[in-house]
């Protein structure tokens, strides 16, 4: 049994590492992916993007697009329903996707 | 813990950062408590 | 015994580590596969269109959104240079990233529910670097679970 287990935790070992460093790749691919301008051009949704994936008429979207790091603060329901939002390096936009 | 709190502006952080705040928001109390005001006075509606 | 018990604790711990960066590897690899494919859509739209569609029809990311129902009613103050902003709901709301709509627009291939076509299969498996290809393929069958170790 124990030398069972030493050969699995050596796996495991060898398993987590190799996550490691996919992770670390991966974060890396992404940063460089988003960051590159020609991707930052064509990185949007179109309204009827949003429509469709909030599909129920009933609904009303808000976006909301801030600086890096701006805080959003949400409180308890017994709070009642508030979101503050606030910013250290810059405006922050917020507009109602507009129906059809 | 009477709020939550999260950085937003960077594009694909964890998207479950905003589970736990969905939960929190659609936790039956408030609205359970809503009813109960609801039942006894009827609020008046808020002027635009 | 005891050296068996220690080793049985280890053991535990790294399973469960693994499944955590498991978990986060595959939430990483769905953004890489969903940024890519809003790009190339985008990218072929444009081109067909011959022209960028209208600025005011856009949302660029990063954004977040809050969807309420139509019957709430929204106080909202802003500070004059919309740095704060402070909104009284008076119904239940939700928040999500840019990554979840992009998820419901089907830009990650189905891969998030592991309902993945063929088709979308081989969409995904171009999306992403061979390092990564084993694990689009375990994830297309569904989330992994268990602890899955590439061969590679």
């Amino acid at each position: 049994r124990h030398k069972e287990l030493q050969s699995e935790v050596y796996d495991l070992t060898e398993a987590e590492e190799q996550l490691d460093d996919l992770i670390s790749k991966c974060n890396l691919q992404l940063r460089l992916l988003t960051e590159d301008p020609q991707n930052k051009k064509l990185g949007y949704v179109r309204c009827q993007d949003l429509r469709k994936s909030f599909d129920s008429p009933d609904q009303l979207v808000m976006v909301i697009r801030a600086p890096p790091e701006t805080q959003m603060q949400v409180s308890e329901p017994s709070e009642g329903y508030k979101v503050s939002l606030k910013s250290m390096h810059g405006p922050i936009d917020v507009f109602l996707c507009p129906d059809d | 813990r009477s709020r939550m709190l999260v950085s937003i502006g960077e594009s694909f952080g964890h998207s479950s950062r905003f589970q736990k705040i969905n939960q929190m928001v659609n936790s039956s109390e408030r609205s359970f408590k809503r009813t109960l005001d609801m039942g006894s006075i009827p609020k008046p509606l808020k002027r635009l | 015994a005891q050296e068996c018990q220690n080793l049985e604790v280890e053991r535990q711990r790294r399973l469960e580590r693994i499944k955590q960066k498991q978990s986060q590897l595959q939430e990483l690899i769905l953004q890489q596969i969903a940024f890519k494919n809003l790009v190339q859509r985008n990218r072929q739209a444009e081109q067909q269109a011959n022209r960028p569609p209208p600025p005011n029809s856009i949302i660029h990311l990063p954004f977040i959104i809050v969807n309420t129902s139509k019957k709430t009613v929204i106080d909202c103050s802003i500070s004059n240079d919309k740095f704060e902003y402070l909104f009284n709901f008076d119904n239940m709301f939700e928040i999500h990233d840019d990554i979840e709509v992009l998820k419901r627009m089907g830009m990650a291939c189905g891969l998030e529910v592991g309902k993945c076509s063929a088709e979308d299969l081989k969409v995904a498996r171009n999306l992403v670097p061979k390092a990564l290809e084993p694990y689009v393929i375990e994830m297309a069958k569904g989330p992994i679970s268990n602890v899955y170790i590439t061969g590679g």
